[in-house]
């Protein structure tokens, strides 16, 4: 029931959600991709690559750089434009940090993540290292530092959401746990997944990926429709936006409505609601496994689809998740050699209510294991973790591209897949080598454990999940029923907005046009004053000129009156009567500034009304009426 | 590897490094780590390019302008990592390699 006049909307199959009707469009909340022809947000804007404040892409040789813009397109493009498609959070204001398009390092990195990070409110980020298979790779110092930053005082305080994708390894065997930015605790890992609700040929399985969002699959199954950019081929609008880069912004999207029915929810409220609302579907490959807390998890679907309807229904009434709470085992030295398939090596480590004492933490969120093994070919080695409850996580999957002999050096593996399950019990690692042969054997040099959570008990869980469940008949989402919403910190930014170069040329531009037209104005209107108030003197007969002598007319005392134009060269009346000035002594622009002229009409003159003052401006002796 | 257009910008001019201070006054306030980054820039041979987005007492050091040969280039790197590794504020420093990111 709800329509649009952009000629591509029919097309946009995966926007289907009552949440449109009920006129939840992301207003008034920022999200970040690249600027295109939304509703720009200049001051949440830059590009890293030029270093000045306008991201629009540059044309490039392989013609890639319409990816920011098509992601923006799905987030925010405009509605009711007869333009293109429709934006999932149409009312939300877009920006663009320019970042891809150029060498990239670390420190440039930790500026994209937290710039203009009051303003912005999430951060869509298609991109990460290669997904060849066969790389290793996440944020560094810095780039670590700054989603962490991020997180604790982005967004005034409630942290900035990064939405990353999960990767498009998928053929060859890539797994998100080797991508530093997919398996971060900081970020929302988005896979995709086909209309058909299938996992596509590209996506990677990973057992620390939230959620999906639909995108496009193979040939014969439909992609996403968004805007696009019209440099080179480009037509402003393609039906052909796919990969998991397609997928994170419509993440991003659906949480810019939460955003909007909640805008105090915190970075960890909204992996919370995502966990809480994502729908399993049926997908024999899928191998869904339902945890300790009820959530059921597949490596290749995250907890399910996200659901735009589901999200903020949950988001209008949830109250926030108490403080994050951890525990970080002891470097647990073991120096064995990790034994050819089917044998596999196994370490514990017990957690108890000892541990947990000081933190507080009784249920899971994230769980992180930190890896030094030594190995031929790192592409060989599996590793499984084994939550108390005996919910088994793949996270380090083997993959038969990576062939890199320096195995794994203080690497952090991490999975969702104990969410809401107890923190308290024992922790298996299994480690076997899957190669085919191998004469030299893998050493576990040593292993940590890492705990995230908070104090929720699974009873807690449990009556948020069914207090969720009794939200979902969208009751609550009328606009009298709003729960209270702290305002949250008024935190600095190191640099605020800066105009860009071009706003300025215009502002100079338009600022000097106003000077030359005001001056133009104050002089019309001083000198048809002056014309006015010498008329009534010469009606009574032939123009008396008074004769000013020389001294009053140095001091500038005695008002000057005198012909506007003369009937002849000036010259020639210069020669002529020595004691009468010409028009062009008094209108040259010294003699202005003196300001003791007037204008004056000549009684032959009367038919020159036609007269332009600029032309008197410009002394034009020649203008002879 | 940053312009000398502020750690905002641009990626390759020649090397850099990115620093991790700890204000010698014990306040941490930001006019203190400021003077004192850009002291240890001097020091080293380097430019403060100013601070790395909102990460508090980090900053980008890079070259001056003007191009080097590689030999000297060598030469420099060696000086600028004996200056950083011997500072007492220096909690953490590194020079800047080029990542491989790609759009998914």
């Amino acid at each position: 029931s709800v329509h649009f006049n952009d000629p591509k909307y029919p097309q946009q199959w995966h926007l289907v959600s009552p949440v449109l009707q009920c006129a939840v469009s992301g207003g008034g909340l920022l999200t970040i991709s690249l600027f295109s022809r939304l509703h720009p947000s200049p001051e949440g804007s830059y590009d890293l690559n030029s270093n000045d404040p306008d991201p629009m892409p540059h044309p490039d040789v392989e013609n890639g750089n319409h990816h920011g813009t098509r992601c923006a397109g799905e987030i925010a493009a405009v509605p009711n434009n007869s333009f293109c498609a429709v934006g999932v959070a149409y009312g939300s204001r877009i920006a663009g940090i320019r970042v891809l398009d150029g060498p990239l390092t670390d420190s440039m990195e930790a500026v994209a993540f937290n710039k203009h990070y009051q303003i912005n409110d999430i951060y869509s980020c298609s991109w990460g290292p290669d997904d060849d298979g066969k790389t290793v790779d996440g944020p560094h110092q810095l780039g670590k530092a700054a989603l962490q930053h991020g997180v604790i005082a982005g967004r005034q305080g409630f942290g900035s959401i990064f939405v990353v994708a999960s990767g498009n390894g998928g053929q060859h065997n890539d797994n998100c746990n080797y991508d530093g930015y997919a398996n971060s605790i900081y970020t929302v890992t988005i896979g995709a997944v086909d209309e058909e609700g299938h996992m596509p040929f590209y996506a990677e399985e990973c057992a620390s990926m939230l959620a999906v969002t639909f995108s496009g699959g193979d040939k014969m199954l439909r992609s996403i429709v968004t805007t696009d950019w019209d440099l080179q081929k480009g037509t402003g609008c393609t039906e052909g936006h796919t990969g998991t880069s397609a997928a994170a912004p419509l993440a991003a999207g659906m949480i810019a409505l939460m955003l909007q029915v909640r805008p105090c929810l915190t970075w960890r409220d909204v992996q919370h609601i995502i966990v809480f609302t994502a729908t399993r579907y049926e997908d024999r490959r899928a191998e869904w496994v339902t945890n300790e807390a009820g959530f059921s998890h597949s490596h290749q679907h995250g907890f399910g689809l996200l659901n735009a309807w589901r999200l903020v229904n949950a988001a209008k009434i949830w109250t926030s998740v108490p403080y994050l709470a951890s525990y970080v085992s002891p470097m647990l030295k073991e120096n064995k050699a990790i034994p050819q398939s089917p044998r596999s090596l196994e370490v514990l480590w017990n957690v108890s209510r000892m541990d947990l004492e000081m933190s507080g933490l009784k249920t899971l969120e994230h769980v992180a294991v930190t890896v030094s093994i030594t190995h031929p070919r790192r592409g060989s080695l599996e590793l499984k973790l084994f939550c108390p409850s005996g919910m088994m996580s793949l996270i380090g999957a083997p993959r038969s591209m990576d062939s890199d002999p320096n195995g794994f050096n203080d690497w952090t593996f991490s999975t969702v897949r104990c969410w809401g399950e107890r923190a308290r019990g024992t922790y298996r690692l299994v480690v076997r080598d899957v190669g085919d042969e191998s004469f030299q054997v893998g050493i576990l040099r040593q292993w940590q454990l890492t705990l995230y959570g908070s104090v929720w008990s699974p009873v807690d869980i449990r009556d948020r999940q069914r207090l969720l469940e009794s939200a979902m008949s969208g009751k609550y989402l009328h606009d009298d029923f709003a729960l209270p919403c702290p305002p949250g910190l008024k935190i600095p930014e190191e640099d605020g907005y800066t105009i860009t170069p071009n706003t300025l040329k215009t502002l100079v531009l338009v600022g000097c046009f106003t000077v030359f037209w005001t001056v133009y104005y104050m002089l019309e209107v001083y000198l048809s004053q002056r014309n006015v108030a010498s008329n009534q003197v010469c009606r009574s007969g032939p123009c008396h000129w008074p004769h000013r002598s020389r001294k009053a007319k140095e001091e500038g005392t005695e008002l000057e009156s005198v012909p506007l134009c003369s009937s002849k060269d000036p010259d020639e009346v210069e020669t002529e009567s020595r004691g009468l000035p010409t028009t062009s002594d008094l209108l040259v622009p010294d003699l202005l500034e003196q300001g003791d002229w007037s204008l004056s009409q000549n009684k032959s003159t009367l038919d020159c009304p036609h007269q332009h003052l600029d032309d008197l401006l410009h002394g034009k002796e020649e203008q002879i009426c | 590897l940053a312009g000398t257009g502020g750690p905002d910008g641009q990626g390759p001019g020649g090397p850099s490094w990115a620093v991790h201070l700890e204000s010698l006054k014990g306040d941490g306030e930001e006019e203190t780590l400021e003077q004192q980054a850009d002291a240890l820039a001097q020091a080293a041979g380097l430019v403060n390019a100013g601070r790395i987005g909102e990460l508090q007492g980090h900053y980008l050091f890079v070259q001056p302008a003007g191009h080097r040969p590689a030999l000297e280039v060598e030469a420099i790197r060696q000086q600028v990592e004996a200056v950083l590794a011997g500072h007492e504020a220096v909690r953490w420093h590194s020079e800047q390699r080029l990542l491989r990111r790609a759009k998914r």
